[in-house]
């Protein structure tokens, strides 16, 4: 399960714009 | 030149364009108890650029946290036929990149007419501003 909720979180954080 | 929190206010996607109008939204969200819907925006968001040999697990992680739950707030805002769509496609071996996309807009729209309006006249973004 544990690894399941890091793959969502790099997901999430994949998707977030990067540093202007 | 426009400060960032004035294009903010222009659109959704203007605030959600910006990594500290992310944050402050997300922090309004979390005052309010709807966090996951900014959350899973952006999972699905990620999913559709996510590799196939990744693909079939996170649609499981994602349709495990927001969907199954129908107490939850995304899966309530989201429509039976899309969950039911959803809950199809993540027991295929090979899940489409556009599976979450119908539910995205669903849980859009809910930020569009519903948070964002309510975080532009909130005390946070006020004080912030």
């Amino acid at each position: 399960i544990d690894s399941e909720d890091d793959l969502l979180q790099e997901c999430i954080s994949s998707a977030m714009p990067k540093k202007k | 030149p426009t400060p960032p929190y004035l294009k903010w206010a222009e659109s959704l996607h203007s605030l959600l364009d910006d990594q500290e109008g992310i944050q402050l939204f997300r922090n309004f969200l979390c005052q309010e108890g709807c966090a996951d819907l900014l959350d899973f925006w952006f999972a699905c968001s990620g999913f559709r650029k996510t590799s196939q040999e990744k693909r079939a697990k996170l649609a499981k992680a994602i349709y495990r946290k927001y969907i199954v739950d129908g107490s939850g707030i995304v899966s309530r805002q989201i429509k039976g036929a899309t969950k039911s769509f959803i809950r199809d496609c993540v027991g295929k071996p090979h899940p489409d990149p556009a599976m979450f996309e119908q539910a995205q807009t669903e849980i859009q729209g809910v930020m569009e007419e519903n948070t964002y309006p309510l975080f532009l006249k909130s005390d946070l973004y006020l004080e912030y501003t």
